[in-house]
């Protein structure tokens, strides 16, 4: 899944 | 990652451990707030609802088992070790956290990308996060001689939030698929002024080599 650019992070 | 997004996590880490340190090794968690303690586990778990579902690298998924462990596991002590637990200073740490969590609830219900279930917690877990540092340092004000761990402790937690904002700052400009919304620009911010008054202080009294102690 792709996941949001913000989610990457902790 | 960047240099900034992997210093900033590395001091986030380093901040737990140091607490860590302080209430196994020590066994007392004087000067640490309870309150924001239980708001950090609630940030970490209302944050990682999809740590089976979506995933991003091992990286991710080891930290983010790191900090729901070890955030879980600093409340269990506070609360529960015979130990620790009488070394919590109760009297003085007297903010009542549900005042931060029902107005980021709200605000998260209001403010968000989309309107689901994960998608509210995560941004929740982002306002909250902004401010569960309040009720320790509110504690941080009224304790006298403040010991060392508990004074690095803040501090790494401090320099965590810098360096995230640098992260966001480089990822701005070099990474085109990365715009953060102004709202989680400004909870960042916010988090990270609250800081700019203990690191004051806390590099003052460093430089005097004096014991750190926060003026009433």
């Amino acid at each position: 899944t792709k996941v949001a650019a913000a989610k990457d992070e902790l | 990652m960047n240099i900034f997004r992997l210093a900033g996590d590395m001091t986030h880490l380093m901040s737990i451990v140091v607490l860590l340190l302080k209430m196994h090794t020590i066994k007392s968690c004087a000067g640490i707030s309870l309150k924001t303690q239980e708001l950090y586990a609630l940030v970490f778990i209302t944050r990682y609802l999809d740590i089976f579902t979506d995933f991003v690298s091992l990286y991710n998924t080891v930290m983010k088992i790191f900090f729901l462990g070890t955030s879980i596991s600093i409340v269990w002590y506070m609360r529960y070790h015979k130990v620790v637990k009488q070394s919590y200073d109760k009297d003085h740490d007297t903010f009542r956290h549900y005042f931060l969590i029902l107005p980021c609830f709200l605000l998260a219900l209001i403010i968000n990308d989309e309107f689901t279930f994960r998608e509210v917690l995560w941004t929740f877990s982002l306002y909250l996060e902004a401010v569960a540092i309040i009720p320790q340092l509110v504690l941080l004000q009224r304790t006298k001689n403040i010991d060392n761990l508990t004074g690095n402790y803040v501090f790494f937690l401090g320099a965590y939030r810098g360096l995230y904002i640098l992260n966001w700052i480089y990822r701005y400009f070099t990474d085109s698929h990365y715009r953060r919304k102004g709202i989680t620009w400004t909870s960042g911010i916010v988090q990270t002024l609250l800081y700019a008054d203990f690191f004051y202080y806390y590099i003052r009294s460093w430089r005097r080599n004096e014991r750190l102690n926060l003026p009433a």
